[in-house]
């Protein structure tokens, strides 16, 4: 045996390529089956949620996703020759179905590079706003929408997932609901001016809520006890000298841009009167449905020649953003009717806040081509971000919490008007 | 990438839309 183990010659040669992907995807396939079995709930009680589906969804679970959506950025950020531009884009709008002809720029030669031509911007008027509550936030295939059944989300036929997963549970420590105020025992469609808003017993007009009275206003408070002490001083200083922006606190992007005081105020107040008083008042109201309301979902899929920046559904005020870092699964609809829990293991930013008739929230879902998902109002929101070695990886589920509450002290969030861009997907 | 909405409404709340329609920014998608 001595002899043999010494003087037989080692020869090597390639294993063929597939031969590691099996194994490759055996072990993936052997570790979710082992998690699978194990209990569906972490120690902090939390839903863990896990890669379940066939045996393409496991092939993808084996992909290094993320790395290979940042090559996929990084090659697409790169200047392309001036000369070659125009050739280049027409090709791929003629490959994706783009309509050049709405393009807010239309030199093609003034795109940079791919990943600037895919967050191209649409010329004024492209985009007609239809008058209704609830308008498309993007351009897209409608892929699901229904009622939300229990706390279940319908992804397809048949295939759901949880809505606390999705949007992340309140924190045991989340910040109370904050005040909220008595209202007339109607349900409020939208308001109109003589609207009065009966608040702590209290009889104030919309235009005294939001601090935009003349003093010909006729209504005028019963009595003279403030209506919440912080509330009218609030607008009339908010009205005469915006609050100086504390170090750190975040931006009202609408006053960043130079925009006067009054204008955002204004814009405040528009929203304020689309919201009517209930929900411009009202906030921290969670997804509890209100006795007559139930809760609803839509799932828009934007294809890849599709304008990829999305927009304000309906007038509505963005309380907080919950960012969840995840995986980067294609959300085509190939992988959206195999892989469970799809939404819910993928990159997203969950806007949640309030609108006319309550709770509102929009969460745009990042895919393994565009992992970077950018919100106008937010700077500091970073996506799609390398996992620095040494520093723990988030876990499935977690999130990062960010306030708007400074962005508007009318009305404690970001007010956006239906139609408004709100931000879009960047590749990679 | 994709676009989830989630929403509170009235229950007589009713959807414009059929599943696999395409849609453009505006549209309107459903109302009371």
């Amino acid at each position: 045996v001595a002899d043999a183990w010494r003087t037989t010659p080692t020869k090597w040669y390639p294993l063929p390529w597939f031969v590691g992907a099996c194994l490759l995807v055996f072990l993936q396939y052997r570790r979710n089956a082992r998690a699978s079995k194990d209990v569906e709930v972490d120690e902090d009680g939390e839903h863990v949620v896990r890669l379940r589906g066939p045996w393409q969804v496991h092939i993808l679970g084996a992909l290094p996703l993320r790395n290979m959506s940042r090559i996929w950025g990084y090659l697409n950020s790169l200047e392309l020759p001036v000369w070659f531009r125009p050739i280049g884009f027409r090709l791929y709008a003629w490959a994706f179905g783009c309509d050049l002809s709405e393009l807010a720029e239309p030199d093609l030669r003034s795109y940079p590079s791919l990943g600037a031509f895919f967050y191209r911007a649409l010329k004024p008027g492209a985009r007609p706003i239809a008058d209704a509550p609830l308008v498309s936030p993007a351009d897209g295939t409608v892929l699901h929408f229904g009622m939300v059944q229990g706390s279940r989300v319908e992804q397809v036929k048949g295939l759901t997932y949880s809505l606390d997963a999705l949007l992340g549970v309140e924190r045991p420590d989340g910040r109370a609901s904050t005040s909220r105020v008595a209202f007339p025992e109607r349900e409020l469609g939208a308001v109109s001016d003589e609207e009065f808003a009966n608040v702590n017993g209290i009889e104030y007009s919309l235009d005294q809520l939001l601090g935009t009275s003349s003093p010909s206003t006729p209504s005028t408070p019963t009595e003279t006890t403030p209506l919440r002490n912080d509330f009218p001083a609030d607008l009339e200083a908010y009205q005469r000298h915006p609050p100086p922006k504390r170090a750190g606190e975040r931006v009202d992007a609408s006053v960043a841009s130079g925009q006067p005081a009054s204008e955002t105020v204004a814009e405040h107040v528009t929203v304020a009167r689309e919201l009517g008083v209930r929900a411009a008042l009202d906030r921290g109201h969670g997804l509890r449905p209100r006795p007559g309301n139930a809760l609803f979902f839509t799932v828009v899929y934007l294809a890849p020649g599709d304008y990829h920046r999305f927009h304000s559904p309906a007038a509505w005020v963005v309380e907080k953003r919950r960012h969840f870092t995840g995986e980067l699964f294609s959300v085509s609809p190939y992988i959206a009717r195999r892989l469970e829990n799809l939404f819910v293991l993928n990159e997203r930013v969950a806007l949640l806040g309030r609108w006319r008739y309550g709770a509102f929230s929009m969460i745009p879902v990042g895919a393994t081509n565009v992992g970077s998902i950018k919100i106008n109002f937010d700077k500091e929101l970073r996506t799609n971000v390398r996992v620095r070695r040494g520093e723990g990886r988030q876990r499935p589920g977690t999130y990062e919490e960010a306030v708007y509450d400074g962005a508007s002290q009318l009305l404690h969030g970001q007010p956006l008007r239906q139609g408004q861009e709100m931000g879009g997907f960047c590749l990679g | 990438s994709t676009v989830v909405l989630v929403f509170e409404a009235p229950a007589s709340f009713e959807f414009a839309v059929r599943a696999g329609e395409k849609v453009r920014v505006g549209e309107r998608l459903g109302g009371v």
